[in-house]
């Protein structure tokens, strides 16, 4: 695994979190579902909670845009990017986005899945780099042929908890 | 433009679409943090994904390339 330069973190124990916009490929209630079970992957493993806010500010603002959408790292139509993140911090800091110009599934047919790349993302918003092991979450390519049952590695929890500690099992 | 010699087998677009990969996602030297050349950011490159470290394009190379990735760099300031 690796972190973030100078290893950037929440300091709070709740993070929060705003989805500002959808892709059409999916129904929102559906984006909304894997969203919170990306999240849960990670919290599972951290002393971290994360609450969903509706309006105003939030700590992760999550959000699907095509082309330029203003941060200065513009997508690049259907392929090659899927999504960036940004390390936490104020503003932009923990957002993630996610190229409306991909095909996103959550499982069931052919395309992008969703619930992996978020969980990717969602990593980075968190503070993690990319992993040079192949079966990680955190690897920078994406590997279609991930399981039903899609988990956290030893490497990915290694890291995250190398950043927040280990969530006490009460 | 001549392909300079770590262009190895590969087009002239394809060396370009190589920089351009190169640039986007290798920005610094992992170590020092200064901008590198296109050989350097190459072999950081071949580092990260476990390939011998020759400065040379290859088909393996290509072939990550071309993986629908994350845009986050793999080595970044």
């Amino acid at each position: 695994f690796s972190l973030m330069p100078n290893s950037p973190k929440w300091h709070s124990r709740t993070v929060t979190y705003r989805i500002v916009s959808y892709t059409t490929d999916l129904p929102r209630f559906l984006v909304d579902q894997i969203v919170k079970r990306a999240l849960r992957m990670w919290s599972m493993q951290i002393p971290l909670n994360f609450k969903r806010v509706s309006w105003g500010t939030a700590d992760i603002i999550i959000g699907f845009a095509r082309g330029d959408h203003g941060d200065n790292f513009p997508f690049d139509g259907p392929g090659n990017t899927l999504g960036h993140a940004f390390a936490p911090g104020p503003g932009l800091g923990g957002d993630a986005h996610f190229d409306k110009d991909e095909y996103w599934t959550d499982g069931e047919d052919s395309g992008v899945n969703f619930l992996f790349v978020a969980t990717h993302e969602l990593g980075h918003s968190l503070g993690l780099g990319h992993s040079s092991v192949p079966s990680s979450v955190m690897y920078p390519t994406y590997q279609g042929d991930h399981s039903e049952d899609f988990s956290l590695t030893k490497d990915d929890i290694a890291g995250i908890q190398k950043l927040y500690g280990k969530r006490n099992k009460l | 433009l001549p392909l300079s010699q770590e262009a190895g087998e590969v087009t002239a677009l394809q060396w370009e679409q190589a920089q351009n990969y190169l640039r986007k996602f290798y920005l610094h030297d992992s170590k020092t943090k200064k901008a590198t050349s296109a050989v350097d950011k190459l072999r950081e490159m071949q580092k990260f994904f476990g390939l011998p470290e020759t400065g040379k394009l290859s088909p393996r190379v290509m072939e990550i390339m071309q993986k629908p990735r994350c845009g986050v760099p793999d080595v970044a300031e």
